[in-house]
């Protein structure tokens, strides 16, 4: 219904308002939701403006800048709506050592209360989980999962 | 409804029997190029229901099977199982109060076979959705960000980016 | 005709007056998220004639011009100066064969006047193609490839990646 | 013309399959021109197979092998047509470090012909360039370039 979307909407909003300074270590961010057509439904405008910069066009941000922002409106919408779980495939691939530490703190604080599993290639990452999996070719074509380190001391039994 | 354990057997890369194990906390998984872990994304997404063999990487639901490698015979079926923890009974159909475990499983055969399953009963798409709808495990628009998406939130046009938040609401 | 150098001022980030020496061998630019890298990269396609806003982020071409910072007003105009050795005189039209080093200029207002400038001296659009045409400068296509690009390439359609062969042909 | 297409076009082919098996140490890979249609120019197909694996359809690779033969492809053509110089903006992001390995040994081969400038976030190919330059924001939204190393000890001057 259009009422409960509006309402998820700005609940959203008010969220990523708070999400993407804590990513960013500062600036601002926001979402719009532009003017419905006739038969057609609004569409959600993205404003995001690192710290010390000037608000400019979405588009002219750097690489890094606009993955922290979509991961800035995931986790958004996750706080508001936890799902059980969350898997993130590569998205800390093209963040800066600053971006990447931030995004493993919030990360780390969110998996209190829903289960993280992180796919990465990011040195910094693989030391902040507490769980780390390794995934191996030695055959070619064939994968196979092996338990790399745990935190604690115990072991996952990877068949 | 957390996630205990994804148990893998002719998906994609995955020609043998492999089990994941997971525990609190959050999860690393790591490893070289092509080696497999987007395929353990695959799997999941898979037996949550995943109907768009393209959302897969695939042209036909049938590129999920194992297709052999250079060595390697293909396969005749996948199979995956995945365990959910029962720690929020009340969001879950009565039926399936009671347990501790939710096993949900999903089985395809290079024939077009296709089979769902719920602690090890045969049940329909419909049955595995109705578990999912009341803890949230269903809404992967926003839990699982596969490889590759997270650029494409930003330069989606706007009324594209509605779907991920109609997702929450 | 290697890059000599490269002269920024006014250009998106690089508000102050920034020269770049490209020597011999491979040149790396690293740096943090958002400190202007990728902007470099633009710099070089926008003097070499880059005449789509959109190819360099920008929803207008007023977009590269420095619009200041919370702290910086922002400039008037942008301007990127390369300078490229003359290293294979018979690919340039015969009035550069004799230099050793030719200078291509571009210059942007934002009142929309613009201009481009080879050695210093006022010149078409068309001139500098001219210049860059024989030595294959300007088949950007595959010589400038910019971020996120690269995996466009395998997702394209058939017909869209003809082009890049065609740049060449 | 389009004979002078086809003609590039199998030229280019041949060098990708040499290409293709030096990135990805073994494999191999090609290029199809489809059907021209009677207004429509034919399209280029990709076929990829890495060392040890079963040739299938390109989109079930994963994101680094994508990328690694996309890196294949460009590199294939500019070694037919060379530019006087190459820009590579983070295209070894999603590269593992046998890859990215692989990658800057061709491009350290490659720049004896040509100029070579890469934008990366990658310790490796860090280690791996002649020129170092750092660009830095001290001052925030304007960007100061700085010399980081040379590996001949002579400094390039950065204003
Ligand atoms: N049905 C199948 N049978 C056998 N192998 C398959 C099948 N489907 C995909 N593959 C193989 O799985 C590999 C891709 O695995 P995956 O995408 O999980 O890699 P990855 O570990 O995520 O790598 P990256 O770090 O590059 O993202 C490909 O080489 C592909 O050929
Ligand atoms: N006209 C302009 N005036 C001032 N700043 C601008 C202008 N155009 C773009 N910028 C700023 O430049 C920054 C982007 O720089 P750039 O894309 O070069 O970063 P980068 O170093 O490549 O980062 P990444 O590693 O994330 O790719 C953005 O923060 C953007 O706001
Ligand atoms: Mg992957
Ligand atoms: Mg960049």
């Amino acid at each position: 219904s259009r009422e409960r979307f509006r309402e998820t909407f700005d609940r959203v909003n008010e969220k990523f308002q708070q999400v993407f300074p804590r990513l960013f270590n500062g600036g601002r961010a926001g979402l719009v939701l532009t003017e419905d057509g006739d038969d057609q439904q609004g569409g959600v405008e993205i404003f995001a403006q690192p710290p010390g910069k000037k608000l400019q066009n979405i588009n002219l941000l750097s690489g890094g800048e606009k993955a922290l922002t979509a991961v800035s409106l995931i986790f958004a919408i996750f706080l508001i709506k936890p799902s059980p779980f969350c898997l993130l495939d590569e998205v800390d691939a093209p963040l800066d050592e600053a971006n990447v530490g931030r995004y493993n703190e919030l990360v780390k604080e969110m998996a209190k209360a829903s289960q993280f599993i992180l796919i990465t290639h990011n040195k910094r990452t693989m030391e902040t989980v507490d769980t780390l999996y390794g995934v191996t070719m030695e055959e070619p074509g064939v994968s196979k999962l092996v338990s790399v380190r745990l935190s604690d001391g115990s072991r996952s039994a990877a068949a | 409804m957390r996630i205990r354990r994804l148990e893998m057997v002719g998906f994609k890369s995955f020609m043998d029997r492999t089990v994941v194990a997971f525990d609190e906390g959050v999860t690393g998984v790591v490893g070289p190029n092509g080696c497999g872990k987007s395929n353990v994304a695959d799997a999941i997404r898979w037996v949550l229901g995943e109907q768009s063999a393209m959302r897969l990487r695939g042209r036909s639901m049938e590129d999920v099977i194992f297709n052999g490698s250079e060595s390697k015979p293909p396969l005749s079926f996948a199979e995956v199982m995945i365990t959910f923890e029962n720690d929020r009974p009340a969001e879950l159909p009565n039926e399936f109060r009671g347990l501790a475990e939710i096993t949900v499983g999903r089985r395809l055969h290079r024939t077009g076979e296709s089979e769902y399953l719920v602690n090890r009963a045969p049940a329909r798409l419909l049955d595995v959705n109705d578990i999912f709808f009341g803890s949230g495990v269903g809404r992967t628009a926003y839990s699982i960000i596969e490889q590759g998406r997270i650029g494409q939130i930003v330069s989606a046009r706007a009324e594209d980016r509605r779907g991920v938040i109609e997702e929450a609401a």
